[in-house]
């Protein structure tokens, strides 16, 4: 499957984005501070990254400052067709869609996770943690091998 | 238990091998020491032209790219449809953002999804297109970059 | 003890917000909060165009330059003769560097030696003299670097 | 005081190096793993940093692949006249130097102090850890300021 579009509504320092996407490899460059890291979180966030990749100690600092509602969308085009699939935060709390209809977590989870989509480590390098890997305890690489056998 | 772990560390080893070899010209090793539930991964790297020497004193772009082919190895195994890279090559000389380069290229390769932030020439320049994110006044946007104009 | 601790940082608040001000255009402020022995250093940083924000939503390069701002503020409460930086410029664009070069001139400036690590010509560049490290089987030696010849 | 000359005999990829220095900036640059962390690591051992910025677990590991015996010495011109102080690692027991002469760890660590030469964070920034500094939660920032108070 292949993301195709990218929807943001008041994602940390990006207020409204509909970004298409192509498949192979997309370079994101610009000065410190223009909100490369929030562009690669709002994906993250979708996909279930949760802690330290998305630099937020609670869930309402994704939100926009002075929005109360956050949504990030992502339109996935697979064999059988296209599925959107979205997560947000009203207040501190929050919710899943698929296809514009709200679901529970688990459905939405599922859904990704039938699409191959996991937030593994090694799917989403946040910024400055690329080290990290090969620093790791050979006891906590274990952990590594675990989620792929 | 056992068995299926040796059986996943066997083809991570594989392929982590394969592909430090073939970015880096230097050559590495991993294998499982110990049995579950104690079991434990080594992982032994060697960059080209040095001596084997202790994982802890490899220099910060040598650990970078152990820890990309790392990467790319655990993808060979079990691909993921998207991969999501924010500035792993702030520790990279010009030669290892080439070789960070051909790792993306061989996710691409596999059909995979690759978004790549980064601030040097050298990464982007192997990319199929560029996304330029500007910033005013704490609002951010996206405009699309031509990487003739790109500031070295 | 209390007495002593303000008035420290009442001096080290003074030259943060200074020199972060001098060097990015924006605006920096520190406080104590809680007495001793519980006290807490709180400190707030406003890149130039931005809203104020928490710390940890500030960027990688946002907060290098703060980071670099306070080592600045602590030297010029508290002199060292030697100052020395590994890549701490490794996440900043070509505009931050050319700050960072900035804190590099103060801290030369009041006489102290600086020894500064980088793979960036912006750095670089503002440097008295360079020295270049190269590897031959494992052995690093040194040698004079002309900046004109170094790859952009 | 100015450091006018470090020594180096065998510190991890330092075989053999005796390098003027000068005051003001000296950039320092090259390819990934030639060497420069090792350099300003070999400064920092002598002055007295110990732990992460160090990048080795135990002394021994600081010495030379190969070798039995490393050592690294600065040569200090001060007001009154030079000062050479060595620190140095055999097997993998410590020894430090002052003028050529075995003194103990206190007596050396009291002429750097005397000196100015102190190993406090924000002398010497390794790598990869610049925004460390701000990442500490105030509580421990307090100790930055304790240090200078
Ligand atoms: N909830 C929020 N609302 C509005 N803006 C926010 C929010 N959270 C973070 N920001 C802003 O996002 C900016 C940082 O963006 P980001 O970390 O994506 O930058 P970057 O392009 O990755 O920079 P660098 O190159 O330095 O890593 C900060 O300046 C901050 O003010
Ligand atoms: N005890 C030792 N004996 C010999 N060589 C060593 C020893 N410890 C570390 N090294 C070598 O030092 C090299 C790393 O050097 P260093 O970390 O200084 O590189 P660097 O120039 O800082 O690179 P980077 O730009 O990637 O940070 C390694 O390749 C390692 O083999
Ligand atoms: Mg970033
Ligand atoms: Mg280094």
């Amino acid at each position: 499957p292949t993301i195709r579009e990218v929807r943001i509504r008041n994602f940390k320092s990006f207020r409204s984005l509909n970004l298409p996407l192509l498949p192979g490899i997309t370079g994101i460059t610009g000065p410190n501070g223009s909100g490369k890291s929030n562009l690669l979180e709002s994906i993250a966030f979708v996909l279930g990254h949760r802690g330290r990749g998305l630099r937020a100690a609670r869930l309402g600092n994704l939100v926009s400052r002075g929005a109360r509602r956050a949504e990030v969308t992502l339109k996935i085009a697979t064999r059988s067709g296209e599925r959107t699939v979205s997560r947000g935060i009203r207040g501190s709390t929050g919710f899943y869609r698929i296809g514009g209809r709200i679901v529970p977590r688990y459905r939405a989870e599922l859904l990704l996770r039938e699409l191959g989509y996991r937030a593994d480590w090694y799917t989403y390098v946040a910024q400055g943690t690329v080290t990290r890997l090969v620093e790791m305890s050979p006891r906590e690489r274990v952990g590594i091998v675990e989620e792929i056998s | 238990r056992d068995g299926a772990l040796a059986d996943a560390v066997g083809r991570l080893a594989e392929a982590f091998s394969k592909i430090y070899g073939e970015v880096s010209g230097g050559s590495a090793r991993m294998w499982l020491s110990g049995s579950w539930p104690d079991a434990a991964l080594e992982i032994e790297v060697i960059p080209p032209g040095k001596p084997p020497t202790r994982l802890e004193s490899l220099s910060g772009g040598e650990k970078s790219v152990a820890a990309l082919a790392l990467v790319a190895a655990v993808a060979a195994v079990r691909p993921s449809p998207i991969y999501l890279f924010d500035e792993a090559d702030a520790m990279l000389d010009a030669e290892n953002c080439r070789r960070f380069a051909k790792i993306l290229r061989i996710l691409a390769y596999s059909g995979s999804q690759v978004l790549v932030v980064s601030l040097k020439r050298e990464t982007l320049s192997e990319a199929d297109r560029i996304l330029g994110v500007t910033d005013s006044g704490g609002r951010s946007r996206v405009v699309g970059v031509d990487l003739s104009r790109y500031p070295g």
